[in-house]
């Protein structure tokens, strides 16, 4: 464990009350290496190990703690403090409807995603409505139906001869007004950031529905590139939250790190399963210990 | 020119970070730039571009064995069963193969063996149709076992060259989906022994290494035959399969290059190393 493995440095220069320069030096070699093993990406596990240096260096080891614990201590708490101390919570628009709008590359999670969180909303009591706008991938519109289908929420799928997302605007907001839903959530084609053409179709979609949440679903094994496609999606799009999906693997979700680290933007939810009841919010402390390892 | 530049720690690092950029790892950069490093003591005067050397050494990790289906003579069917953990582009890669096979002259029968996600059955079926190749399906919930099986019986049935058989995404830490795999295996390799018998790890290009722990229970439930990269057409690299290459020992049969028919390249060790390191 990473613990050991500092004590281990620390071991090497007894009888210390302060942590030296040198052991720091090789905690933070240790640490570089646990972070990328985590998929944190290169650039931030940089920064992140320049930033924390100047505050081991000469920190003092704490009260019944190793000289290695205390290092850890002090780079848990930091982990802590980027990943956001405080929970994250979906903004509801101050007049209905609020309007939740998924993106992300392909696979990521978003359809089951949307189905959650349609899901989470009904248990709350409130009027969902979801919307099926995958034109590209086979049998997308169906799995929106069958998932809508098991939340009880109902689903809006595209009219006879409509062939782009942005074609059902008109449709969805005669249904929300209607149905008086207070949510509704567009489920959108996973896309590549650097298709241009794709790229286009999702701002016109928010520029139609202007969503209070237009939320980026990532996958928590996403490695290097994580942050790199986030950063597209915020620049071209605009990214109100994130929900990382499938972490009730054995991802370390460097992913998240890099993400909170550069774009700053809140986690909203987490998904933990397949199942519609598994998206739990997002809690720093257990994301933290998962990636420090 | 590489050649030219002084050796410096500095110049090691920046190799190592851009393999590291890649998802090969760090471990494994660490070891390629010590490679490195050892192959360049012992060059009087090195005349290979220290990045060639990397593609070189990363190209001759991938074993370049032929696949069961390109055998003569072809034993028919050539069954193949596609595994991967959610989302990673199984059902994708199902219809693109058959595409593949059937450019080539080749009969193709898919199997619908993921009988628990939302619309799984039905996606796979439209593929078939776009194809015009038969799915062999059983209704919702049905045993996956079975129809994998049903799908082989019904290509020696209708002597059909080729059996590709889609199955359900499934994270590699859930014991009891991993051992519905292993099921799914044993009993097609149980009940028909002499059909050419491949299993496919379909792995997403975006992946880091989480890959590795796929790569170990996936094996650990049966036995994995090749690896797919999907979705090189994005900006990730794939360059996990470096590291699993070298440590499985498994081929690369296919990359994914889009979401269309034609979007499955035979993979080419040169090619894939020489992006990783440009
Ligand atoms: N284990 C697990 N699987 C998940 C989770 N979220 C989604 N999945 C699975 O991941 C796969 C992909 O999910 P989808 O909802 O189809 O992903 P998508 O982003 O809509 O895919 P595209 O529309 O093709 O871009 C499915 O097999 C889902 O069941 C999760 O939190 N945990
Ligand atoms: N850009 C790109 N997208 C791909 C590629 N391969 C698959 N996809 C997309 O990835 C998404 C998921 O593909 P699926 O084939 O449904 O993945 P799967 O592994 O069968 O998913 P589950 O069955 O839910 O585990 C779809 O939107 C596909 O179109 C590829 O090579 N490039
Ligand atoms: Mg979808
Ligand atoms: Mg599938």
């Amino acid at each position: 464990s990473l613990t050991e493995r500092f004590d281990r440095i620390f071991r090497k220069i007894t009888g210390r009350g302060l942590v030296g320069e040198a052991q720091v030096d090789e905690t933070l070699r240790e640490m570089r290496v646990a972070l990328l093993e985590a998929d944190v990406n290169i650039d931030v596990v940089k920064t992140f190990v320049a930033n924390i240096r100047g505050r081991l260096i000469g920190a003092e080891i704490g009260v019944g703690l190793t000289g290695g614990q205390t290092v850890l201590k002090e780079v848990f708490q930091e982990v802590v403090h980027i990943l956001g101390d405080q929970r994250a919570s979906l903004q509801l628009s101050p007049k209905p409807p609020t309007l939740i709008m998924m993106m992300g590359l392909q696979g990521s999670g978003k359809t089951t995603t949307a189905a959650k969180l349609a899901f989470h909303f009904r248990q709350a009591n409130r009027r969902v409505l979801l919307v099926a706008s995958d034109f590209v991938r086979l049998a997308a519109i169906e799995q929106l139906e069958v998932l809508g289908n098991q939340v009880g929420v109902p689903v809006l799928t595209p009219k006879e001869g409509v062939q782009r997302p942005q074609d059902m605007y008109q449709d969805v907001r005669r249904r929300w007004i209607e149905g008086m839903h207070e949510i509704v959530i567009i489920d959108t084609s996973g896309r590549l950031a650097i298709d241009q053409e794709m790229m286009e179709e999702l701002k016109n979609l928010r520029d139609l529905y202007k969503p209070k949440e237009a939320l980026l679903v990532l996958d928590a094994m996403t490695g290097q590139e994580a942050v790199n496609v986030a950063s597209e999606f915020d620049r071209q799009i605009g990214v109100d939250g994130v929900i990382f999906t499938k972490l009730d693997g054995d991802a370390r979700g460097g992913a998240i790190l890099s993400i909170r680290s550069v774009l700053g933007k809140p986690i909203k939810f987490v998904g933990t399963g397949e199942k519609i009841d598994r998206l739990e919010p997002f809690y720093p402390d257990r994301i933290a210990s998962r990636i420090i390892g | 020119n590489l050649l030219k530049k002084p050796r410096s720690p500095a110049f090691y690092e920046e190799i190592e970070e851009l393999l590291i950029a890649t998802d090969v790892g760090p471990a494994q950069a660490s070891l390629l730039v010590r490679e490195l490093k050892t192959w360049e003591e012992q060059q009087n005067d090195p005349k290979k571009d220290p990045l060639v050397f990397i593609e070189e050494r990363i190209a001759s990790f991938f074993p370049l064995d032929p696949p069961l289906w390109e055998e003569k003579p072809h034993i028919s069917p050539v069954t193949v069963l596609f595994v991967g953990v959610n989302g990673v582009g199984k059902t994708t890669t199902v219809g693109k193969m058959a595409h593949y096979f059937k450019a080539r002259g080749k009969s193709v029968v898919l199997g619908a063996a993921d009988t628990f996600r939302a619309a799984a059955v039905q996606q796979l079926i439209l593929w078939g149709e776009r194809l015009d190749v038969p799915v062999i399906r059983q209704k919702e919930g049905a045993d996956p076992g079975a129809v994998a099986f049903d799908t082989v019986k019904a290509a020696l049935a209708r002597k059909i060259d080729v059996a590709l058989i889609d199955t359900a995404g499934r994270l590699q830490t859930k014991h009891n989906l991993m051992a519905e795999l292993h099921k799914i295996h044993g009993l097609v390799k149980r009940e028909l022994p002499d059909i050419p018998f491949e299993t496919l790890i379909v792995l997403d290009s975006t992946l880091g290494q989480n890959a590795m722990s796929q790569l170990e229970h996936f094996q650990k439930a049966l036995p994995l035959t090749g690896m797919i990269l999907t979705k090189l057409d994005g900006t990730s690299r794939g360059g996990i399969a470096v590291s699993l290459a070298r440590k499985y020992r498994l081929p690369v049969r296919f990359v994914g290059v889009g979401e269309g028919n034609d979007d499955l390249l035979p993979f080419d060790p040169v090619l894939y190393a020489r992006a990783l390191v440009r």
